[in-house]
C-alpha cells in the first residue's frame, strides 16, 4: 500500500 | 497604484481556468517585476505557483508592493466576462480593499469595467528548495492531457518511470492494467510535437489522478509540458504562459509504506 505524502514534508514554510 | 494591462487578454482568461479548480483563494502578490501566485490546496499535496513579468504586459505599472487576496471563483467569474479578444487591465489603489478589472473591446467601441472585493488571506509562503531534477521529460501538453485522462480510468494513481528508453504512464485497478509509452522522438516537423527526455538516472514515482488532472486544465495555455522528477521529490508540471512566464504546479508523490 502507498500513501499521499504532504508537501509540508519536502517544503518549508519561509 | 497597481495597474497592468494586457493585449493578450486570454492568455489571462486561461491563468485562471488552471487555477480555479485546485484553489479557491490565494494572493497575487504584486511588485515591479511582475505579480507572483503561490498557493497550496486545502490538503497539501500539491502547489502551484504563477509567475507573470512585468515586460509580459504591455503596460506595467506597481508603485508598492502589494498583495491581493482574492477569491479565485470569483475572479474567474469575472474573466469569463471578458471576450478572448479583449484587451484586459488590472487596476487597484494602494491599500485598496478591492480591485478592478477592465475589458476593452480590440476596436475600443465596447468597454466593461468590474469591480471586486479584495480579501485578507493569511497565506504562508514556502521554500521551494532548487533542485537538479534526475528527469526533465518535455511532452505536448494534449499528449499528457490524454494520457492521465485515459489512465484515470484504472485507478486512483498513475506511475511514471522515466528511463533512457522514454518514459512509462502505468495505471492498475479493478478493471485492468493501462501502460502508455512514450519514445523519445527521433526528429518532428514541429517543435511542439516532440517528446525529449534528459536524463540523469532512472526515475520511477506514483502520483494521484485527481491532482495530474486539475493540472491538466493548463493544457490551454501552451503547446508543451515540462515535467521534472527526481527520486522521492515532488513533480514539478510546468505551462509557459506566452513569453510572459508560467504557471507551475507541485504534487507530492505517493510513498510505499
Amino acid at each position: 500500500m502507498s500513501r499521499q505524502a504532504t508537501l509540508d514534508t519536502f517544503f518549508a514554510v519561509r | 497604484m497597481f495597474e497592468a494591462r494586457l493585449v493578450q487578454g486570454n492568455l489571462l482568461k486561461k491563468v485562471l481556468e488552471s487555477l480555479k479548480d485546485l484553489l479557491t483563494e490565494a494572493s497575487w502578490d504584486c511588485a515591479d517585476t511582475g505579480i507572483q501566485l503561490q498557493a497550496m490546496d486545502n490538503s497539501h499535496v500539491s502547489l502551484v505557483s504563477v509567475q507573470l513579468r512585468a515586460d509580459g504586459f504591455d503596460k506595467f505599472r506597481c508603485d508598492r508592493q502589494l498583495s491581493m487576496g482574492m477569491n479565485l471563483t470569483s475572479m474567474s467569474k469575472i474573466l469569463r466576462c471578458a471576450a478572448n479578444d479583449d484587451i484586459i487591465t488590472i487596476k487597484a489603489q494602494d491599500q485598496a480593499d478591492n480591485v478592478t478589472f477592465v475589458f476593452e473591446s480590440p476596436n475600443q467601441e465596447k468597454v466593461a469595467d468590474y469591480e471586486m472585493k479584495l480579501m485578507n488571506l493569511d497565506q504562508e509562503h514556502l521554500g521551494i528548495p532548487e533542485t537538479d531534477y534526475a528527469a526533465v521529460i518535455k511532452l505536448p501538453a494534449a499528449e499528457f492531457q490524454r494520457i492521465i485522462k485515459d489512465l484515470s480510468q484504472f485507478g486512483e494513481s498513475v506511475v511514471i518511470s522515466c528511463t533512457k528508453e522514454g518514459v512509462k504512464f502505468s495505471a492498475a485497478g479493478d478493471i485492468g492494467v493501462g501502460n502508455i509509452k512514450l519514445a523519445q522522438t527521433a526528429s518532428v516537423d514541429k517543435e511542439e510535437e516532440a517528446v525529449t527526455i534528459e536524463m540523469q538516472e532512472p526515475v520511477t514515482l506514483t502520483f494521484a489522478c485527481r491532482y495530474l488532472n486539475m493540472f491538466t486544465k493548463a493544457t490551454c495555455l501552451a503547446p508543451q509540458v515540462t515535467l521534472s522528477m527526481s527520486p522521492e521529490v515532488p513533480l514539478v508540471v510546468e505551462y509557459k504562459i506566452g513569453d510572459m512566464g508560467h504557471v507551475r504546479y507541485y504534487l507530492a508523490p505517493k510513498i510505499e509504506d
